[in-house]
């Protein structure tokens, strides 16, 4: 493991870190999409279906169980938690989530390394993760203003992204037979989708200011 | 022969 790969782990990992404790602290979920949320939770149980079947480390195990739980945990807290579930931004978030789904998996039975069970849910998983983020995107932009935990969970979700890609081009140069890109041109898709935010997340950092997204 | 692409990533 390299060390962007791991940066992107770490980052990952602070991202959901940073959720939980904005929903814990604050016993709030506004600003946080309950779909985008699902999708993640969807995503980690469709990826993650060799936890069972291939052993690659105790670290990619343990990683992948934390990531399965917590996003579990976020989704429970937002459906079922009685103060949290007040703070949803249920009229913001309309996002047609269910879209992204059915893409994702009739793009999986096209585009996939091998049509097997585990490798169609793989590929769904990734696609799948690409957009995820979408609903999140759409939620911040109508609610225009991003509070502080808010701002740096999608920061630390888009930092991982890029660590990511840091992380293909090393092991391009540097592995023999490293060739993936089904992953690849999806994690490139994903990070794109980020850049406006990211855009407007370093000029309210360079302005010491509120983040705020243009109407 | 080269090595099969295992998904060793998270």
């Amino acid at each position: 493991m390299n060390i962007f790969r791991f940066a992107g782990d770490m980052t990952h990992l602070i991202s959901i870190l940073v959720l939980l404790l904005k929903i814990y602290a604050t016993k709030s979920c506004s600003g946080i999409s309950l779909k985008t949320q699902e999708l993640y939770a969807l995503v980690f149980l469709t990826r993650y279906l060799d936890l069972f079947t291939d052993f690659i480390s105790v670290y990619n195990t343990i990683m992948k169980l934390v990531f399965i739980a917590s996003s579990l945990a976020v989704v429970c807290c937002m459906r079922m938690h009685r103060v949290v579930r007040r703070s949803y931004d249920k009229d913001l978030d309309t996002f047609r989530h269910y879209f992204l789904i059915l893409a994702s998996f009739v793009l999986a039975l096209l585009v996939n390394e091998k049509f097997t069970f585990q490798e169609i849910f793989w590929a769904f998983s990734i696609y799948l993760e690409a957009l995820a983020i979408l609903p999140q995107l759409v939620l911040l932009q109508r609610s225009g203003n991003v509070d502080n935990l808010t701002g740096q969970y999608v920061f630390f979700l888009g930092a991982y992204r890029a660590f990511y890609i840091l992380n293909w081009i090393y092991r391009y140069f540097t592995e023999q037979h490293f060739s993936r890109w089904i992953a690849c041109v999806s994690g490139l898709v994903q990070t794109v989708l980020y850049a406006d935010f990211f855009y407007y997340y370093f000029i309210s950092w360079k302005n010491n200011a509120k983040m705020q997204l243009p109407a | 022969s080269p090595k099969e692409n295992v998904h060793d990533e998270l």
